[in-house]
């Protein structure tokens, strides 16, 4: 089984902002 | 062929051939006749002219052969002719025809740094102790256990008046020394200039000359310096180089005028002078082409068993390591590919939420992978996980 590759939209950065990857 | 290579490619010393070093060369007189001009010379009319020019040109021309001193009336009767060779050469034999009586001493002198110091390579005298301070040559030879300037006899007058002086610098080493292994006989042969001091003319029935009264000069045809160019076994030939200046086309790795050091980027191991047993080539340094530079180290030299000391310095393409031969952290090998590709080291390229860091395994590429996520870049939750919302748990187990 083949899974989806992750979905950077789906990651909720609230908590996480200075994680956040620029892209 | 070619005389550095052998004919599978492996070098093999060379040296370039025997020649006149001094021919066509200046020479320098401390003294020429011919200014102010006298009845049998005058520097000013080429048909009476004796320049020392004529010491080491190839002849030919239509007025005199032979270069003439000034006429020596009282002492200093010391005339000395000196020669650049322009270039270090490692002298085999050094003479001077004299076209007329040949002096009653004489000293031949070399410079191994362009005339700024000097050093004797032998004198010759009928009364060395008297001229030179220094005994006469045993018949036996030279004595000591290294090459010396010992005192020969002065040059004998032959029958037409005339003489030569002639000196090997076998006469001054002690036999069994050879020239290949041998560094103390390496440097007594080495010369970039070379000086005849013309120390006492000879005078009919009185050893010292210089208490007579008669007018003398010197007067010589050809002053020959015979030797190889100095390149230390590493070419076979001399060039002039872009100045005009003559240097060695140097092979095996070498530079510098007498391929006296490694080039810049073959300094694998130490610069060595070739022998007839071994080329002592440059070796590159092993940088698998990704660097153009390197550094020689000799605690790594010694290490490898004298074998390679090569550092190579600024490995590019994201490489790394002393040979350029691992690739460097964010990077990792593509095994499809070889060593010396410019893409042999691929980026990591680990997903910035799915991976627990930036650095992948060097070999496999295989990045660090949060729980619960798969993949070589960690870019997929594995089965039995999905996504979440949360950037610190990319992947939950499925309840």
């Amino acid at each position: 089984e083949v899974m989806p590759t992750l979905d950077m939209a789906l990651f909720d950065w609230t908590d996480y902002e200075d994680l956040k990857p620029e892209v | 062929p070619d005389p550095c290579h052998d004919e599978g490619g492996a070098p093999r010393a060379c040296v370039p051939g025997l020649v006149n070093a001094a021919l066509g060369r200046e020479v320098l007189a401390s003294s020429t006749c011919g200014r102010p001009a006298t009845r049998a010379c005058d520097a000013s009319d080429p048909r009476r002219a004796h320049p020392a020019a004529l010491l080491t040109s190839a002849g030919g021309g239509a007025g005199p052969l032979c270069w003439r001193s000034d006429s020596l009336a009282r002492a200093p009767l010391n005339v000395t002719l000196t020669v650049a060779l322009g270039k270090a050469f490692e002298v085999v034999f050094v003479s001077l025809r004299f076209c007329s009586a040949p002096p009653a001493s004489a000293a031949l002198l070399k410079s191994q740094d362009h005339g700024r110091s000097w050093a004797p390579l032998g004198f010759f005298s009928s009364h060395c102790r008297l001229d030179y301070g220094r005994p006469p040559v045993p018949a036996t030879g030279p004595a000591g256990p290294g090459p010396e300037a010992l005192c020969f006899p002065a040059p004998q007058a032959q029958p037409d008046g005339s003489g030569l002086l002639a000196f090997s610098v076998q006469d001054g080493s002690p036999p069994g020394l050879d020239l290949a292994s041998s560094p103390v006989l390496q440097d007594w042969v080495t010369a970039t200039d070379i000086r005849v001091v013309l120390t006492r003319p000879t005078a009919p029935g009185d050893a010292r000359a210089s208490e007579a009264a008669v007018p003398y000069s010197y007067s010589a045809a050809e002053l020959q310096v015979g030797g190889r160019c100095k390149c230390n076994g590493h070419a076979s030939r001399c060039l002039p180089d872009t100045q005009g200046r003559l240097a060695c086309d140097c092979r095996h790795g070498t530079e510098g005028p007498d391929c006296g050091r490694c080039k810049p980027f073959y300094c694998d191991r130490p610069w060595q002078r070739a022998t007839a047993r071994e080329a002592h080539a440059c070796l590159a340094c092993s940088c698998n082409g990704h660097a153009r530079r390197c550094r020689f180290n000799m605690e790594l030299y010694r290490l490898s068993g004298r074998r390679s000391g090569g550092v190579c310095l600024n490995c590019r393409h994201n490489t790394a390591g002393r040979h350029c031969h691992y690739c460097r952290e964010g990077f990792y090998r593509d095994a499809g590919r070889a060593l010396s590709d410019r893409r042999a080291c691929r980026a990591c390229d680990c997903h910035p939420v799915g991976a627990a860091g930036k650095t992948c395994n060097q070999t496999t590429g295989q990045c660090p992978c949060k729980d619960g996520v798969t993949g070589l870049t960690c870019n997929r939750c594995a089965p039995g996980f999905q996504q979440s919302r949360s950037p610190v748990a990319p992947c939950v187990k499925i309840p």
